[in-house]
C-alpha cells in the first residue's frame, strides 16, 4: 500500500505542469525511497525523469512497490481543483486500479476527495549511463526560460556554444538572427564548467517546454558533452529533481 | 535533422 502525504498541493501542481506539455500518460513507480518516473515524449525526440525521495513528503509509506499508470492532463484537473496550500494525501492499494487523493485545507475544515482511475501503461524504461559532462552550465531558472522563449520568436533550431569564455545560444532563421551570451559571474548566479568546448543544435520547441518546471527551481543545470542528450535539470529542494534530456539534431 | 533519444539510452 501507498500512503504519500505532500504538506502543500502547490509542489505538485507545479510538478504535474512541468510534466503534462511533454508527456499525456507516464507511470509513477513508488519504492519505499520514493516516487520515480520516466517517459518520453510521443516523438521520441526528448524524455522526462522525476525522481522525489522520501524526504520531500511530509508522510511517506510504500510496503510494496506499486506503479501507478497516470493520464497526466486528468491529474491536471484533479490538482486544479485544490488550493496550494491544502495538503494532499495520494492513497493507492497494492495492485491498484485507481489513485485516491484527499485534499486538506490549512485549518482541516474542508476536505476533498477524488478517486482517479488508473491506466494499465506498458511502459519501456530507458537506462540512462553516467555521463562526464564536457560543459556544465548552472544559471537563474528565469533567465534560462527567458533566453529560450527569445530564441524561440527566430528559429526552430536553438545552438548552444559553450566555451570556457561563457555560453551562447544563437537562432537564424527568415527574420533574422538573435544571440545572447552569458559569461560567469562574481555574483555566482551563473556558473560554467568547461572540459572541452563544445557546439549542438537543439529544437527550441522542446527548450521551450522543459521551462515549464522553471517554477519549481530557482536554479537550472544544463550539462552538454559531445554527441549525447543534452541535460537540463531541476532540482526540487535537496530531495528530488526533474531531468530532461533532448536529443541533439545532427547536420543532413 | 533531429535525432530520436531512444538512439541514446538502451531499453532495460
Amino acid at each position: 500500500m501507498l500512503e504519500a502525504r505532500f504538506g502543500e498541493t502547490l509542489l505538485l501542481k507545479k510538478i504535474v505542469d512541468a510534466l503534462k506539455e511533454i508527456i499525456s500518460q507516464s507511470t509513477l513507480d513508488c519504492t519505499e525511497t520514493g516516487m520515480q518516473l520516466q517517459s518520453m515524449d510521443n516523438s521520441h525526440v526528448s524524455l522526462v525523469a522525476l525522481s522525489l525521495q522520501t524526504e520531500g513528503f511530509e508522510k511517506y509509506r510504500c510496503d510494496r512497490n506499486v506503479s501507478l499508470g497516470l493520464d497526466l492532463k486528468s491529474l491536471a484537473k484533479v490538482v486544479k481543483s485544490a488550493s496550494g496550500d491544502d495538503a494532499v494525501t495520494l492513497t493507492a492499494a497494492d495492485k491498484a486500479d485507481k489513485l485516491l487523493l484527499s485534499f486538506e485545507s490549512d485549518n482541516k475544515s474542508r476536505t476533498a476527495d477524488y478517486e482517479l482511475k488508473l491506466l494499465n501503461l506498458d511502459q519501456d524504461h530507458l537506462g540512462i549511463p553516467e555521463t562526464n559532462y564536457a560543459c556544465i552550465v548552472q544559471m537563474p531558472s528565469s533567465e534560462f526560460a527567458r533566453i529560450c522563449r527569445d530564441m524561440s520568436m527566430f528559429s526552430e533550431s536553438v545552438v548552444i556554444s559553450c566555451t570556457k569564455q561563457g555560453i551562447k545560444f544563437s537562432a537564424n532563421g527568415d527574420m533574422g538572427s538573435a544571440n545572447i551570451k552569458l559569461s560567469d559571474t562574481s555574483k555566482g548566479d551563473i556558473t560554467i564548467d568547461v572540459d572541452e568546448p563544445i557546439t549542438q543544435s537543439f529544437a527550441g520547441r522542446y527548450l521551450n517546454t522543459f521551462t515549464r518546471a522553471t517554477p519549481l527551481s530557482d536554479r537550472v543545470k544544463i550539462c552538454l558533452a559531445p554527441d549525447v542528450p543534452l541535460l537540463v535539470e531541476y532540482p526540487i529542494e535537496d530531495y528530488g529533481y526533474i531531468r530532461y534530456y533532448l536529443a541533439p539534431k545532427v547536420d543532413e | 535533422m533531429q535525432r530520436n533519444i531512444d538512439a541514446f539510452f538502451k531499453r532495460l
